[in-house]
């Protein structure tokens, strides 16, 4: 539970809290800093041609092996479209962090993809992959 | 809270996969694509064949997919279906000019390499029609019916698919509704779905379907018939990991 503090302390503190720095070395705030990357999406491709199945696969050549990769620190910045959620277990795992997990950083949009190609029997088949690739990562 | 400690940022252990390995990762990658197994090397076409009618057809309904995952208007069947089959029917018959009336034309189809599980949402059959001169410009009633049962002493059972009327002229694909066959496809998993096809003149006269310019298996490659199916499936299907 949070104390209330005294009235006086309050507008100190409230002018005080204005920038985040003031917390630096209480809190770490994980944006950037030290070399870390903040939760992001990262690119990467996988090729059926490398694979060796464009003789099966009509299409397409590739796929999109988006992953979602970085820190979830408290405070987190709107790029990392964290929830309420998160930026509340993101704080609470600073004072618990035994306890409580760290934020997670997940896709947060998925897309379909197709896949054209021969069976066994050389039919055509055409199949449509729900939540195949990463659009968006978040804070989650 | 206490005792914050500057973390080390986490290094995936990075290691190369062994040959074993590595196939049974790819055999994962498949398996979450859909794809029954590692594909086999095929024989590469020849120079001079042409493109297939049945994979043009799959082509243009997967960009016509991608379309459709990128915002643009859902073409027909595919918004309620997850899986597309087209197959090229393995036997051919014809009841033509050296028999009685009525003249046919059949198809058979071989379907056990539909999945279990998956619901039909829609199966079409599609044939090329050239422009027919005999007779000239007049209505032909084009009918499909599903071979139920075959009997040797009399004329097999049939059950009606789709009628289509059209003009002795004209020129294109045509698409046949046989969505009403999959009930019984579906039952009988392991027989050959059988498609027969009749054509009637405006007075009732039967009329052998290649005069009509239906195309056969005897028709460019571009142009042979096949069959389309279009899947949806029951529930997501548990992947035990390996």
């Amino acid at each position: 539970a949070v104390r209330p503090l005294k009235r006086k302390r309050q507008l100190n503190k409230t002018n005080q809290m204005q920038h985040s720095n003031k917390h630096a070395g209480v809190f770490d705030d994980g944006h950037g800093s030290r070399g870390r990357d903040v939760c992001r999406r990262h690119e990467l491709y996988v090729s059926f041609r490398d694979l060796g199945w464009l003789d099966s696969v009509i299409a397409p050549q590739g796929y999109s092996a988006y992953y979602c990769a970085g820190e979830c620190n408290y405070p987190m910045n709107s790029s990392m479209n964290s929830t309420n959620h998160a930026n509340m277990q993101a704080l609470i795992h600073l004072t618990k962090p035994d306890v409580v997990p760290k934020v997670c950083c997940v896709p947060t949009e998925l897309s379909a993809i197709s896949v054209l190609y021969y069976d066994r029997s050389n039919n055509v088949i055409l199949r449509k992959e729900r939540n195949m690739v990463v659009q968006a990562c978040g804070c989650h | 809270g206490s005792g914050h400690r500057l973390r080390p940022p986490y290094v995936f252990p990075q290691r190369r996969l062994g040959i074993h390995e590595r196939r049974d990762m790819q055999r994962e990658i498949l398996a979450v694509l859909g794809l029954p197994e590692l594909p086999r090397p095929r024989a590469s076409p020849a120079a001079s064949r042409q493109p297939a009618s049945a994979p043009l057809f799959m082509l243009d309904l997967y960009h016509a997919m991608a379309d459709d995952d990128n915002g643009g208007p859902p073409p027909p069947h595919l918004g309620r279906s997850d899986l597309v089959m087209s197959f090229v029917n393995m036997v051919e018959r014809d009841r033509t000019l050296d028999y009685q009336e009525p003249h046919w034309k059949e198809f058979l189809f071989d379907l056990t390499q539909i999945p279990a599980g998956e619901a039909v949402t829609a199966a079409e059959f599609r044939i090329y029609k050239e422009p027919s001169t005999h007779p000239l410009n007049t209505t032909l009633h084009v009918s499909m019916f599903e071979v139920v049962q075959e009997h040797s002493n009399r004329e097999s059972d049939l059950f009606f698919l789709d009628l289509q009327t059209l003009r002795s002229g004209d020129e294109g694909w045509l698409v046949l509704d046989i969505t009403a066959a999959s009930d019984r496809w579906l039952l009988s998993h392991n027989k050959d779905l059988g498609l027969r096809l009749y054509v009637e003149t405006q007075d009732g006269h039967s009329m052998d379907p290649g005069l009509a310019g239906l195309l056969g298996q005897q028709a460019p490659r571009s142009r042979q018939p096949f069959m389309v199916g279009f899947f949806r499936a029951s529930q997501s299907p548990v992947r035990a990991p390996r």
